[in-house]
């Protein structure tokens, strides 16, 4: 695992509380809201599960800390997207809060009712997003959440062993996260 | 002559920006291959290139070399320092836009 120089990360009172929002303007259309929050919700857990944070939704974008959006080429941060493929999403280090994807992708939530070969799992980019959010960079470790690429059609949002060591040094543990859990999870994939 | 076939190698479906790095495939240390200035501004957006003074040019150089040598050792690769098929696929797979510099490295013992 990585971090970003300095080691940034959100400095507020343990356990943390962190609100995040949807943009009202800048979303996709062929996915509903409905399947978008639902989709972030599973991402949010899955980081709230190892460690003493909690996410929680807000309608007012304004003042979320983590705000969420779809956006297409140049959309004024510095980092323009570059259509299908390539670049698929990006997010700032703590305690920016800026997560944003790339609009020209087509982003599947169910791969057997999305045929596209260029279809991209939103889950898995979404959970790597929060994960730079949080304070993590990218690993060199493939099967964690946090290496940089992701081939198209493909899902990968467990948490592995390299994700949760990393941001646990950052921010501690969850009290109820169990080791042997992600373990045995980690074993029985092998195993496969 | 014969193009070797590359299907085998590449499966992934790649965009329009990076699609046709395949070409450079092989290419080693005082290779020269036009068009390589565009792989080199890849591995200068993902920080693996300083912020050039000048145009790169389509020349394989010892600088390139090093970028290529430290991109393969952050993205988990074999550590060949020219470009094989193995690292040609990773540089065409879709990605993060975050870069891969300005941050410190740890280890987690498997």
């Amino acid at each position: 695992f990585a971090y970003f120089n300095g080691k940034p990360r959100w400095l507020r009172a343990s356990p943390l509380k962190l609100t995040y929002a949807f943009s009202l303007y800048n979303m996709i259309d062929y996915l509903s809201l409905s399947e978008i929050r639902a989709v972030f919700r599973r991402s949010f857990s899955r980081w709230e599960s190892v460690i003493p944070v909690s996410f929680t939704e807000t309608r007012d974008y304004q003042s979320a800390d983590i705000r969420i959006g779809f956006y297409l080429g140049d959309h004024g941060d510095g980092q323009p997207f570059d259509g299908v493929l390539g670049v698929l999403a990006h997010a700032f280090s703590p305690e920016n809060g800026r997560l944003h994807l790339d609009a020209a992708e087509t982003w599947a939530v169910d791969f057997q009712s999305v045929k596209s070969k260029v279809a991209v799992d939103l889950e898995s980019v979404a959970t790597h997003e929060i994960g730079h959010i949080l304070g993590l960079a990218h690993t060199s470790v493939k099967e964690a959440i946090m290496y940089p690429s992701l081939s198209p059609r493909t899902k990968k949002s467990d948490l592995k062993l390299d994700d949760v060591r990393g941001i646990q040094a950052l921010y501690g543990s969850n009290p109820n996260f169990k080791f042997s859990s992600l373990m045995e999870s980690e074993n029985s994939l092998n195993k496969a | 002559r014969t193009a070797p076939d590359l299907s085998t190698v590449i499966t992934v479906v790649h965009n329009a920006t990076w699609h046709d790095f395949d070409r450079f495939i092989d290419a080693g240390k005082g290779s020269h291959v036009n068009g390589m200035s565009e792989l080199k501004k890849y591995f200068n957006r993902f920080g693996y290139l300083p912020i050039p003074d000048k145009n790169f040019t389509d020349m394989f150089d010892a600088q390139f070399e090093s970028a290529v040598i430290l991109y393969q050792r952050n993205l988990g690769l074999p550590v060949t320092g020219f470009l094989d098929s193995d690292t040609i696929s990773t540089i065409m797979s879709p990605r993060c836009g975050m870069s891969d510099a300005s941050h410190s490295l740890h280890t987690t013992r498997h």
